[in-house]
């Protein structure tokens, strides 16, 4: 473990209760994109099977546990509790053009073709991908709340963290995984627009408006 | 080796 990997870890926790609590105080999804949150559980289930076959720490095992439950409860408030307030007619990005490419691409390129390996593969690849729902909805209404914009901007700081840990692994573990890198380079630079956006607003005080 | 080790990651 080391510092950009525990606070990576900590910024996607943070990501995930930002928006939990905002759903659950508001009484509405208003602004969230279902579909990511979908996506999302199906990254951490696909993700963390591996919780019945291979033990690695406390900690790994809590925060996948917190991972896929929390995602599930998140599914649950948007497409039943809270059903009433989600924006579905601005939620139409198709899941499908991220859940088959992704699929394709994991049998194709991944280091061993097993069942686990090819599912772990996959949910890197779709996790790259799973948050453009989310900034298609952004961009069709034209603005986010701001408390929708601080949960992008911990979910995306997140994967970026993760860079600077491979790249601290690569020196100091001789570790290196190129699927990882490449799908989370990917992830982190489609938040780009969105960071320039969150730094030059919403951090002075204003809403998330975009240009028009 | 190197496959085992990144399992550790979330």
């Amino acid at each position: 473990m080391n510092i950009f990997r525990l606070t990576g870890d900590l910024a996607h926790l943070t990501a995930i209760i930002i928006l939990l609590l905002k759903i659950w105080k508001t009484r509405s999804c208003s602004g969230i994109s279902g579909k990511s949150q979908i996506l999302f559980t199906v990254v951490y289930i696909t993700r963390y099977l591996d919780l019945f076959t291979n033990y690695i720490s406390a900690y790994n095992t809590l925060m996948k546990i917190i991972f896929v439950v929390s995602s599930l409860a998140t599914v649950f408030l948007i497409y039943f509790k809270f059903k009433a307030t989600y924006d579905r007619n601005h939620d139409t990005f198709r899941m499908e053009f991220l859940i088959i490419p992704s699929i394709i691409l994991a049998l194709l390129i991944r280091h061993e073709f097993t069942v686990m390996e090819v599912l772990w593969t996959f949910s890197i690849y779709l996790e790259a991908v799973a948050i453009l729902p989310q900034l298609f909805l952004v961009s069709k209404t034209g603005e986010a709340e701001t408390i929708t914009s601080h949960y992008l901007f911990a979910l995306g700081s997140y994967r970026g963290l993760y860079l600077l840990n491979w790249i601290w692994r690569y020196y100091f573990e001789n570790f290196l995984d190129w699927i990882s890198i490449v799908a989370g380079f990917v992830q982190t630079v489609l938040y780009c627009d969105f960071f320039y956006l969150y730094v030059t607003r919403v951090l002075h005080g204003r809403k998330l408006r975009l240009p028009a | 080796k190197l496959i085992k080790r990144r399992k550790d990651e979330l």
